[in-house]
């Protein structure tokens, strides 16, 4: 085949009870991204182009959990994650806890092209970005109503149980993508 | 997590993963997302990109060994895939998509979902959600 790309938006315990309005949301959100990366590589784009595009707008779709919707630690912040690699040349680039970037994957890749390195994390991290361009957010753009909700139930969950071993016991059965 | 993966018309394949991690994550915890071969790897034989249970993916140093698998014993991207899926991950795991170098796709869980998508130069094009 001359191209072809795939995505994912997550994977985890799916209730098949969403409403149809849900459901339709997130069709509209894989179909969006989809097109995202059929237009880079139909017009003759890069494979990287394509995945970090595609990306990006999965990032921006306060849907899924990365970027924008992304969840909450237990400190009620928001930390993220991401990577990319080029398999044409094993050249790879990646970083961890970040705070303030708003497209993760972006900076993952200047790491890649830009940098001697392949991985940066927190403050380090944070700090590489200062030197590029890529666009800052404060911590609260991440935040979602719909993920906030959520990690209050954990708290309260958490909170409910009587010890660390129990505690650790609960976040192990919660551990989704 | 999310997370794409391409076979451009140069014939070069790239894997890109983000994540937000998992509710109510420890101080400094990290996932498979930023762990190159984990969760996220490319190189000419496959692009692989993962979601799922952090530390099950990297302990399996899953997507790496997807494209190994392909390399060093002639099998399938499917075969493969399937093979850390169902072989080296337990159910509730994990989910994977990837692309090879002849632009097959193929996108595996056993989760009980993943969100996905696909389309390749032939039109074929699939957006799923569940099995």
């Amino acid at each position: 085949k001359e191209w072809a790309i795939a995505l994912h938006g997550g994977a985890g315990t799916i209730s098949q009870d969403l409403p149809d309005s849900v459901k339709a949301r997130y069709y509209a959100g894989l179909e969006e991204a989809l097109r995202v990366g059929e237009l880079v590589l139909r017009d003759g784009g890069t494979a990287l182009d394509a995945v970090e595009n595609v990306v990006n707008t999965l990032e921006d779709n306060p849907l899924f959990n990365a970027g924008r919707g992304a969840v909450f630690t237990a400190e009620g912040r928001h930390e993220l994650d991401a990577a990319i690699m080029d398999g044409s040349t094993l050249a790879a680039g990646a970083v961890t806890g970040l705070t303030t970037v708003k497209n993760p994957v972006s900076l993952a890749r200047i790491v890649m092209q830009e940098s001697r390195h392949i991985f940066f994390s927190g403050v380090g991290a944070e700090e590489y970005a200062d030197q590029t361009s890529v666009e800052r957010v404060d911590n609260d753009y991440f935040h979602t109503q719909n993920r906030y909700e959520q990690w209050q139930r954990s708290q309260e969950q958490a909170s409910a149980e009587s010890t660390p071993m129990t505690m650790e016991k609960w976040i192990e059965d919660s551990k989704f993508g | 997590t999310v997370g794409a993966v391409a076979l451009d018309s140069e014939g070069r394949l790239a894997a890109a993963t983000s994540t937000g991690g998992m509710t109510n994550k420890q101080f400094g915890r990290v996932g498979d997302v930023p762990i190159i071969g984990s969760g996220t790897f490319a190189n000419h034989v496959a692009a692989v990109s993962a979601t799922g249970w952090g530390e099950q993916i990297m302990r399996n140093v899953s997507a790496n060994t997807i494209a190994n698998h392909m390399e060093f014993t002639g099998s399938s991207l499917e075969e493969a895939m399937n093979f850390v899926v169902t072989e080296r991950l337990n159910p509730g795991d994990a989910g994977f998509i990837g692309v090879d170098s002849l632009g097959n796709i193929s996108m595996q869980m056993n989760t009980a979902g993943m969100f996905r998508a696909s389309l390749d130069a032939d039109g074929n094009r699939t957006v799923m959600i569940w099995q």
